[in-house]
């Protein structure tokens, strides 16, 4: 029963897709769900919105919020997040007034599973399946999602090569996942005014650049808001996490959404490196779902609340 | 079981290079034995001092613990069972495919 929908548990591609139509059906007022696309083998791309309408005494025009997981198919932990999310942001809505100024003030786009093709893959075929599911030359499938963006697409931390798990692609946007949310964002570009993708594992916050060493120009802003989204991370189970730019924090990387967002005027772009730093690495267990949900949502509060307030 | 068994006897080992010499001939094993790294994503980002979790299979993995003895390479098995992992840590996975 979607009214007991567990949100402790990881879920198959089919039972998400349920679970935002039922969101959506349930709650309209604060729900609103599209496709903004279809993946290679045709499933339909689906984002949740969340968020009031804005009332005729405030602007007629609401800054929006983009939120991804899912683009890596083994990070399970991503897509259970992003549900965790939806359903934390609807059942606080009345209750906790942070949230209620989020919702009132701001729409949030949340999409939990950016690549469904591998996300099912790693359910039926197998369970450490990274890419998406394009066939590619030498017999091999799928491109990296989180390399195929078009910045310095293909160099840094990237491989040409179809059969390796970073493959780029044969050109940038060649995965219509990747090409149907670039175009998305690129067409509301003036609004959307934070980035978030959620990956796995390492535990760390991380912004701009990936490509290059070189700090971002409003790093004072974006570096603030990571210090203390790792702080209200910590203040719940006293989990540490490393913040900083992607290329000196985790590793050089070309051709990633972090980038390709800020580059398109994006103010604020993050990956999440969710738990954990390798005991259980992809494979983490349900029991920890809850306890990493909680503490991320703080820290998606956290940024959000970043932007209400003037840098 | 869940994936036809298939990950029954992989192991996931961490492995930090001391030195740039270790850092290399742990890329060119890598590569020889196709394993499924973990951390860091690709091999181009290995380096000297960098965390490097790698799941080999079961056939692979014993001709990887064979050469970081023999290269006399520090390493930790976090994983000893990737197959049990799964079934132990996803039993509601299991009881959908039983249904």
């Amino acid at each position: 029963s979607l009214s007991k929908y567990d949100y402790e548990d990881y879920h198959t591609l089919e039972e998400i897709e349920k679970w935002m139509h039922h969101m959506n059906r349930t709650h309209s007022n604060l729900v609103q769900m599209f496709s903004i696309g279809t993946s290679y083998e045709g499933r339909p791309l689906y984002v949740l919105k969340l968020g009031t309408k804005p009332s005729t005494f405030r602007k007629s025009y609401k800054r929006e919020i983009w939120m991804d997981c899912g683009v890596h198919a083994r990070e399970w932990i991503g897509p259970a997040f992003c549900q965790w999310f939806v359903k934390e942001a609807i059942n606080t809505y009345k209750s906790d007034r942070v949230m209620k100024k989020i919702l009132d003030f701001l729409y949030i786009y949340v999409m939990p599973v950016l690549n469904p093709d591998g996300y099912r893959y790693s359910w039926t075929h197998d369970r450490f399946w990274r890419k998406t599911r394009s066939k590619m030359r030498f017999n091999c499938y799928g491109v990296d999602a989180n390399r195929n963006w078009k910045i310095r697409f293909c160099e840094e931390g990237a491989s040409l090569n179809p059969c390796d798990n970073t493959y780029c692609g044969p050109y940038a946007e060649s995965e219509p996942e990747v090409k149907a949310v670039a175009q998305f964002i690129h067409k509301r570009r003036k609004f959307i005014k934070i980035y978030m993708t959620f990956h796995a594992y390492a535990q760390m916050v991380l912004y701009p650049y990936s490509y290059q060493y070189d700090a971002i120009p409003n790093f004072k802003c974006v570096e603030s808001a990571a210090q203390k989204a790792v702080q209200a991370i910590n203040s719940a189970y006293g989990v540490r996490y490393r913040h900083g730019p992607a290329s000196s924090t985790l590793y050089l990387s070309s051709g990633s959404s972090i980038d390709w967002v800020y580059n398109n005027g994006i103010p604020y772009s993050f990956a999440f490196e969710l738990r954990d730093t390798g005991y259980y690495g992809f494979v983490l267990p349900q029991g920890l779902i809850r306890p990493t949900c909680i503490e991320t949502t703080l820290a998606v509060k956290n940024i959000t609340m970043h932007l209400l307030k003037k840098c | 079981h869940l994936y036809n068994n298939r990950y029954d006897g992989d192991k996931v080992i961490r492995i930090v290079p001391k030195n740039d010499n270790e850092a290399d001939e742990l890329k060119n094993m890598y590569q020889q034995l196709q394993v499924d790294l973990w951390q860091p994503s690709s091999i181009s980002n290995i380096w000297k001092d960098t965390i490097t979790d790698v799941h080999a299979s079961n056939v692979s993995s014993e001709a990887l613990l064979t050469f970081l003895q023999q290269a006399n390479m520090e390493y930790k098995i976090l994983v000893k069972n990737l197959q049990k992992v799964i079934e132990k840590q996803n039993p509601s996975k299991a009881k959908r495919k039983r249904r």
